[in-house]
C-alpha cells in the first residue's frame, strides 16, 4: 500500500459524507446503499465513523458528473478513468467524483459502483495506490471481483490503519454483527464494571438504554438481563461514542446526538432528512456538542445539558425557551457540576456523572438517592 | 540528407502509452519518447516503473501485456508522484 505525500489523514474519527447529485443509471436507493455499504468496508477496520447530511459542506462531498467537471481535471467519457478522489483536507479534499459517462450498476453488468466507491473512499481516507493487485486499492477497475464475499485485502487493512489503528475492539476476524447479545470480549466495557460510565442514556418503548463507545445495554421490563449490541446492529448509519439521546414519547421518536449533528430514530429506522445540524434546535453559533438531555413527558419540555449550564427546550412551540442558558447547579443541585447522560422514569430525573448516578426529584427540587451509573443493568 | 530522418508515422499506442505515463507516473508532459536510443531514457525509465508497479513483466517496451492494461478502465488518481 502507498499512503499520499505528506501523509494527510483526518484528525478526527467521525466524518460526514454527502451524496450531492445522483446517476440516473440507478434507483437511488441502491446508490446510497452502494456509498453505506462501501464506508462500511472501511468503518469495519478502523476506528472511522461515517454519517450522512443532506445539506452543507460535509467531509466527504460525492459527485456524478461528466467531462470537465470544475476540478481541472476532466473525466474521458465511457471506459479509462472511472472516478477519481481527493485525499484528506478541507473543501474539494476528500470528496469524490464519480464519471457518468460510465454505465453504474449494482452488479457487473456495467461498472460495480459499490467497487469504485469503496476504492475511492479509500483515497478520501488517505490511501494511495497499492501494487497488491489483490487490494482494493490497486489503481486498475477488477470487474471479477468477487462482489458476493467482498472483504479488503489484508495490504488494504494494513494500509489504513497505518493511518488510524484497527477499531477500538478489533475482533480477529472481523467484527461479527451478532442478531442476539454480544458476549463480552476483551476490551469491550464491562457491564458491572464499578467505573463503568455512560455516554448516553434514553429511554425507547418502555425500555432503557445505555449507550457505550460503539455498544449498548437494552434493559426491559420483561427480562432481568439486559441485552449488549453493537449500536450498528440495529442502527447501521448512527456513529459511537455518542454524546446524548432522549426520548419524546408523544413522537415515539428518540432523538441521537453526536458532535453538532443529531438523528431521529423510530424504533430501528433512522428518519429520512436526519442527521440534522444541533443548531437548527436554537443553541448559538459557537456551541460544539452537548452532554446530556431529558425530554420531560408530563412538562413537554426538553432539558439539553452542556457544561455546567442548561437549556429549556418547549416541545409544543417546538422551539428553545428564552431566559436559558441557566446553570445546573441552581436548578438540579447536587447533579453537576457537569452530567454524562440523563432519563427520565418513575417521574424522577436520573442523571449520570462518571460511575454515580443521582436520582433527582423534579418537584423536589433535590437528590433522593446515590447509586452506582450501572445499578439498572442489576449489578 | 535531412537530418531528422523520414518522417514516421504516428503510432496512437504510442500516444495513448504516452498520455498513460503522464497521467499516472508523473512523467514531464515535454518528454519526448526515445525509442531508438538503447539506454534507459525518461519514458522507458518511466514504463518500467509502470510496469513493476502494476505487476506486468519489466521490459522497458510497450509489449501487447503493457498495451493491454493501459487500455483498461481505471482509477483516475496517480500511482505515483502528486
Amino acid at each position: 500500500f502507498t499512503t499520499f505525500p505528506g501523509l494527510p489523514k483526518w484528525r478526527k474519527t467521525h466524518l460526514t459524507y454527502r451524496i450531492v447529485n445522483y446517476t440516473l443509471d440507478l434507483p437511488r436507493e441502491a446508490v446510497d446503499s452502494a456509498f453505506e455499504k462501501a464506508l462500511k468496508a472501511w468503518e469495519e477496520v478502523t476506528p472511522l465513523t461515517f454519517s450522512k447530511i443532506y445539506e452543507g459542506e460535509a467531509d466527504i462531498m460525492i459527485f456524478f458528473a461528466v467531462r470537465e467537471h470544475g476540478d481541472f481535471i476532466p473525466f474521458d467519457g465511457s471506459g479509462n478513468v472511472l472516478a477519481h478522489a481527493y485525499p484528506p483536507g478541507p473543501g474539494l479534499y476528500g470528496d469524490v467524483h464519480f464519471d457518468d459517462d460510465e454505465l453504474w450498476r449494482e452488479d457487473k453488468s456495467g461498472t460495480n459502483l459499490f467497487l469504485v466507491a469503496a476504492h475511492e473512499f479509500g483515497h478520501s481516507l488517505g490511501l494511495y495506490h497499492s501494487a497488491d493487485p489483490t487490494a482494493l486499492m490497486y489503481p486498475v477497475y477488477n470487474p471479477h471481483t468477487d462482489l458476493t464475499r467482498f472483504r479488503l485485502a489484508q495490504d488494504d487493512v494494513n494500509g489504513i490503519q497505518s493511518l488510524y489503528g484497527p477499531p477500538p475492539t478489533s475482533s480477529p476476524d472481523g467484527p461479527a454483527v451478532p442478531t442476539e447479545s454480544v458476549p463480552p470480549e476483551p476490551g469491550t466495557p464491562a457491564t458491572c464494571d464499578p467505573a463503568l460510565s455512560f455516554d448516553a442514556v434514553s429511554s425507547l418503548r418502555g425500555e432503557i438504554l445505555f449507550f457505550k463507545d460503539r455498544y449498548f445495554w437494552r434493559r426491559s421490563r420483561w427480562s432481568l438481563e439486559p441485552e449488549f449490541h453493537l449500536i450498528s446492529t440495529f442502527w447501521p448509519s448512527l456513529p459511537s461514542g455518542l454524546d446524548a439521546a432522549y426520548e419524546v414519547n408523544n413522537k415515539d421518536t428518540v432523538f441521537v446526538f453526536k458532535g453538532n449533528h443529531f438523528w431521529a430514530i423510530r424504533g430501528t429506522e433512522v428518519q429520512a432528512g436526519y442527521p440534522k445540524d444541533i443548531h437548527t434546535l436554537g443553541f448559538p453559533p459557537a456551541l460544539g456538542k452537548i452532554d446530556a438531555a431529558v425530554s420531560d413527558k408530563e412538562k413537554k419540555k426538553t432539558y439539553f445539558f452542556v457544561e455546567d449550564k442548561y437549556w429549556r427546550f418547549d416541545e409544543n412551540s417546538q422551539s428553545m425557551e428564552q431566559g436559558f442558558p441557566r446553570k445546573i447547579a441552581d436548578d438540579f443541585p447536587g447533579v453537576g457540576p457537569k452530567v454524562d447522560a440523563v432519563f427520565q422514569e418513575f417521574g424522577f430525573f436520573y442523571f449520570f456523572r462518571g460511575p454515580l448516578q443521582f436520582e433527582f426529584d423534579p418537584n423536589a427540587k433535590m437528590v433522593t438517592h446515590v447509586l452506582k451509573s450501572n445499578n439498572w443493568l442489576y449489578c | 540528407y535531412p537530418l531528422n530522418g523520414a518522417v514516421r508515422e504516428k503510432d496512437p499506442s504510442m500516444d495513448l502509452l504516452q498520455q498513460y505515463l503522464e497521467n499516472y507516473y508523473d512523467l514531464a508532459k515535454d518528454v519526448k519518447q526515445f525509442v531508438r536510443r538503447r539506454d534507459s531514457g525518461p519514458v522507458v525509465k518511466k514504463i518500467r516503473e509502470m510496469q513493476k508497479f502494476l505487476g506486468l513483466e519489466v521490459t522497458g517496451k510497450l509489449d501487447p501485456d503493457t498495451l493491454a492494461m493501459i487500455r483498461k478502465p481505471r482509477c483516475g488518481v496517480p500511482d505515483v508522484g502528486q
